[in-house]
């Protein structure tokens, strides 16, 4: 049965996206089948396939605010066992973005539920925020994924979302549970990143995911080439990394 | 008199932070006297500083939802002509966050008027998005300055945000002009950093400042020794990049 994750940080720039991108396409290349959700209106997960805004039909928040059959936004991307559903349309009315529903309606979590006999994972990508469509991501969810940046403002930003997934679980989603912290744009030649690593692997420990991502060209240049890095170059340290992550993803709830 | 200009860009991680901190000191230390107010709940203003939220009382969102005096939530940093407004409080209840009043009220705008005579320039950090919050800050704005990171995704989310300002210049603030648009964490040895400054040079033309921020890890130091990159090593590129810009913004308004 599929399991719903969402990767969240609302601190920006920290390789959510990428995680998205990267995790799901090296999850397809070990035969789990994948449907990667986007929730932010910068709709980068279509970029990242190349497609722009207006070459593509069917967008999430047409099931949120117009209640679209859900299955009727999928689509296929170029890699076998990897589905999406953009966010395309503009951003649009203010007040309509930030507010889906009160939260006890669960109206993501129904819109969802259809999908997980489809696929082993969902993964949502949100935007770098923490609001009433995050909150709606974390009550879908069954479980989150945090990267990590391993810069200081994304270390200082670690309190605010634990504190807020504290709250989304007791009050609305006690099943909620953490998938794991992934340390991301490592660079251990740099006394800065290797201060972060430690710190967060002394504070986070176990749920912390052995396998850290590097700081690597190849995965800045996935919106470029309109592909995930593995495609770019098999060997790079980017795509290796994400594999094993995927891996690790794996063998956590004892798939492999 | 003061000029209010916004720092602004939805995609997260761009440099928004960082550019705020070191421009405002670097134009400090030019004499200017400057005013940092933090729109964004993150609060990495005052992180850049070294202080958790629990040390600092005062906070523009008491301006916001509370009506508290602005003048009363001015903070000094210990850096001569620089003091700022902090935001420290917790996200609190969602649907605040994301509305501060209709946008016709211009509440943000009345709010910080009072301020005008007391600086020569005030700045406004912005969270990663758009939202009724980042509206208000371009309706009080006289200007608007767009950090962009020389990576793909970014470039990718500047058509949204160019709309986004139209509207709100039609719309709401007619004054509202383009401060300037900066490249920031260049890396000329590689293409893809080389591929985004041409094309947006190309784009954007005599918009796009001639100062680029490069890489440096100093400025990724800032919030770890909570001092602007010009106090932790004066020579570094880091610092003396910010140093030219705000040369280089002076003389757009003929100050120097
Ligand atoms: N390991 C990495 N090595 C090099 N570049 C990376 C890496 N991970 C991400 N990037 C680049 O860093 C930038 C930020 O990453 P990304 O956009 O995935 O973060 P995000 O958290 O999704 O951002 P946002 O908060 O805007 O949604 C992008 O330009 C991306 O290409
Ligand atoms: N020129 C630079 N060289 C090296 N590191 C940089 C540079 N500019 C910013 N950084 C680092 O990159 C990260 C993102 O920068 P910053 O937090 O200022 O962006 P932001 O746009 O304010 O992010 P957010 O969208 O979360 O508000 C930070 O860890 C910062 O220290
Ligand atoms: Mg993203
Ligand atoms: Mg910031």
């Amino acid at each position: 049965m599929g399991e719903i994750v969402t990767i969240l940080s609302q601190k920006g720039g920290v390789g959510k996206t990428t995680t998205a991108v990267n995790l799901s396409a090296s999850l397809a290349l070990l035969n789990q089948k994948i449907l990667l959700i986007d929730l932010d209106p910068q709709g980068h997960i279509s970029a990242s396939f190349g497609y722009a805004k207006y070459d593509i039909k069917g967008s999430i928040d047409e099931a949120i605010f117009e209640s679209k059959d859900i299955m009727d936004l999928i689509h296929k991307t170029p890699i076998d066992n990897f589905d999406f559903i953009p966010y395309v349309n503009e951003i649009g009315d203010r007040e309509h973005d930030c507010f889906i529903a009160p939260l006890n309606e669960a109206k993501l979590k129904k819109i969802l539920s259809g999908l997980k006999s489809h696929y082993d994972f969902i993964f949502i990508d949100n935007p770098p925020t923490l609001n009433n469509i995050t909150s709606h991501a974390l009550i879908a969810s069954d479980s989150v994924l945090v990267p990590i940046q391993c810069e200081f403002y994304a270390l200082k930003a670690l309190g605010s979302l634990l504190k807020e997934i504290k709250i989304i679980k007791t009050n609305y989603n006690p099943d909620l549970s953490y998938r794991g912290f992934l340390l991301t744009m490592v660079d251990l030649r740099n006394n800065l990143s290797k201060r972060v690593v430690t710190k967060v692997r002394q504070t986070l420990k176990e749920l912390v995911y052995e396998t850290m991502i590097p700081r690597n060209i190849r995965l800045a240049e996935v919106p470029y080439y309109g592909k995930p890095a593995y495609y770019i170059d098999k060997s790079a340290k980017g795509s290796t990394s994400y594999l094993d992550l995927a891996r690790e993803f794996l063998s956590q709830n004892g798939t492999i």
